[in-house]
């Protein structure tokens, strides 16, 4: 292994990362989940922890670009280069890009995830059977309304299993549309659109507007790449046609002749002769997670290793079941040092097992094979108290990535990556012993992972499981007259957002102090949400303020852009 | 019937890459991965020959040091890779 000359490294070990923006090639959620699993790789066996920022400035600041995207050192299309990362340091260094012109997978094609439907957005099974018909893609037939869809197991016919695939007529990413779908046409500079384009913009991702006219409104959202969707060339996102014509020859597949580098492409329109349209063909494209584990490595302070076998060396292999190489474990600890310890798992409530599901009965005919029976945890509390049925909580919070809803005593807990349904009632005297039952505000700080819990005039903190004594929030240099705080904004490093009434303060977390120049008024800083709310929150990378049963949502831009129910929303009731 | 099909090379409008023989490759890839320009002691920027940049790839990437232009170095130039340099001046 080799490290940068002086050996760069982070001075600090809770590394905080932030994902500016994101592929069309697969959805949000396996990108995000691709990152994670990357940096797991390294706090697996260093005493690094990454934790993610939505929105400031992150120690590893990660985005997809094409070609010239901003630094000195271009992309080249598809193949050759797939990414690059800056060693530690403030500004680019540190930071992490990658090649928008590759095909972004998991490494083996195509990672279809569905939305909607019946399959409970499982990822498409290909191929799959649909009226007798083996398909390998997302396909239309069998709708009049042109979504693409595919089924979620291996038989349509017998399983009935189906989502739709992602496309721009059912969601777009990142713009200011909250992921809205396109409206087809729309109009862009006084032209009619009918399709996604990369008119109006110089990197060359595909856009479309979210309402009939761009022009008046200026919502937008770029396009997701359809499965069937060529890669690069002049037509991105525009699926092959079969056939085609090309030198005067008909072809009825993807080619590479007319190119020196055998990649193979097809034309978008069936004359490429007349049109000139084309693209590469999809096909298994790179594992994210494993380019972004080798990127992360530089982003740490790892160069180069001449070791084939090690992540860390400079080409490209696709390995199904990873493991880091002893090469690269030696590196990341000759500058971190080795991981000591267990796993940091937070405390649990105490629990029992049972099975969800009832064992068959006998029926003296020959049993089908039935999935494992997975034992799920069970709460030893009143399973009465249904959070279904409350109107108002007292808290709501995201802890250790879960989503808590805090009402008297007890709380639920819901996390971002599972089916949404929420878990619990649990008590809080079980997993927090010290705190009283009522609960004002709580929040958890992103660097040191200290969970503070305000009740009343009264703030604890803890960590690691440790309460400190309680102290008075006077002491925060929050004003004596304050009978509680109502809400809390963690805002980039160190620094939180509490509001109580009309107004809000800025606490600095390192020096345990309200910062200068607050209280602020909530209405003058967040316009359109309620200046009474009883309950503020970040979740997911938005604000929330809760007044009654529902909650105003607003962006990092300060836009509201989401009202709606905490019940059916947020706890998924 | 076993004719070799005459391939004819288009430039292929939107493309960003373009078609090199293997020397130019080699040039490229030579300089832009940190082989062609290396720093001495003293940190004077010198040029090294093509067949030394060439003899340090191929010990880098693990492959026969001929120092030549071989079959096996222009395959392994080709391959998809991270853009950081190998190595650092």
């Amino acid at each position: 292994y080799q490290t940068f000359e002086g050996d760069l490294k982070w001075d600090h070990t809770d590394v905080t990362y932030r994902v500016l923006n994101y592929s069309p090639d697969m959805e949000e959620t396996l990108i995000d989940d691709a990152f994670a699993r990357a940096f797991k790789v390294w706090s697996d066996v260093t005493p690094l922890t990454f934790t993610r920022l939505y929105d400031g400035t992150a120690d590893i600041m990660i985005s997809f670009g094409k070609a010239d995207h901003g630094d000195p050192y271009p992309f080249d299309g598809k193949d050759g280069l797939l990414a690059h990362a800056y060693p530690p340091g403030e500004g680019l260094q540190g930071d992490a890009h990658f090649d928008d012109d590759e095909f972004w997978t998991l490494g083996t094609g195509p990672v279809v995830k569905t939305r909607y439907g019946n399959g409970e957005g499982a990822l498409c099974k290909f191929p799959f059977i649909f009226e007798g018909t083996s398909y390998s893609t997302c396909i239309t037939e069998g709708r009049s309304d042109g979504l693409p869809w595919c089924a979620t197991t291996a038989n349509y016919d017998n399983d009935k299993k189906f989502g739709f695939c992602p496309s721009e007529l059912l969601f777009t990413f990142d713009g200011n549309s909250n992921g809205a779908e396109c409206v087809f046409p729309f109009t862009f500079q006084g032209e009619t659109y009918n399709g996604c384009t990369t008119e109006g913009r110089s990197d060359g991702y595909r856009w479309c507007a979210t309402t009939s006219n761009f022009d008046t409104d200026k919502k937008y959202g770029f396009c997701p790449n359809r499965d069937t969707a060529v890669i690069g060339g002049n037509s991105e996102g525009e699926p092959c046609q079969f056939p085609f014509t090309f030198l005067g020859t008909k072809y009825t597949s993807c080619t590479s002749e007319g190119r020196g580098d055998g990649k193979l492409w097809c034309a978008t329109t069936s004359n490429y002769d007349a049109d000139k349209k084309w693209g590469f063909c999809p096909d298994k494209g790179y594992s994210l997670f494993l380019v972004a584990a080798h990127e992360f490595g530089h982003a740490l302070g790892l160069d180069h290793s001449n070791i084939q076998d090690a992540l860390m060396f400079p080409m490209y292999k696709y390995v199904a079941d990873f493991h880091l190489h002893e090469d690269d474990i030696e590196g990341i600890q000759y500058l971190y040092g080795s991981r000591t310890g267990p796993d940091p798992t937070p405390p649990q409530p105490r629990t029992t097992t049972s099975s969800p599901v009832p064992p068959p009965k006998p029926t003296g005919r020959t049993p089908k094979p039935t999935p494992p029976i997975v034992p799920t945890t069970t709460p030893v509390v009143d399973p009465s108290k249904d959070a279904c049925q409350m109107d108002v909580f007292d808290t709501i919070t995201e802890i250790q990535g879960e989503l808590h809803f805090f009402k008297d005593g007890h709380f639920w807990k819901t996390s971002n990556g599972g089916n949404g349904k929420h878990r619990g009632p649990f008590r809080v005297s079980e997993t927090w012993p010290s705190l009283p039952a009522k609960i004002n505000t709580a929040f958890e700080d992103p660097l040191t992972k200290k969970i503070y819990f305000f009740a009343g005039k009264n703030v604890d903190n803890i960590t690691r499981g440790k309460f400190r004594d309680p102290r008075r929030i006077e002491k925060l240099g929050l004003p004596n007259n304050l009978q509680k705080v109502e809400g809390a904004l963690q805002r980039g490093k160190g620094k939180v957002l509490l509001f109580s009434g009309e107004s809000f303060w800025r606490l600095d977390l390192k020096t345990q102090q309200i910062d200068r120049g607050y209280p602020r008024f909530i209405d003058q800083t967040f316009g359109g949400v309620p200046a009474d709310s009883h309950d503020v929150f970040l979740y997911k990378g938005h604000f929330y303020f809760c007044r009654d049963r529902f909650y105003w949502r607003m962006n990092s831009r300060r836009q509201v852009d989401r009202v709606g129910y905490v019940k059916y929303d947020l706890l998924k009731c | 019937w076993c004719h070799p099909i005459k391939s004819v090379f288009v430039t292929f409008p939107g493309d960003v890459l373009k078609n090199m023989t293997d020397t130019e490759l080699a040039e490229t890839y030579l300089k832009r991965f940190g082989y062609m320009e290396i720093q001495d002691k003293s940190r004077l920027q010198s040029s090294v020959s093509t067949a030394k940049a060439l003899k340090r790839l191929q010990r880098q990437l693990g492959l026969e040091e001929t120092g030549a232009l071989d079959k096996a170095t222009v395959n392994a130039m080709k391959q998809p890779r991270c853009g950081v340099p190998d190595v650092r001046n």
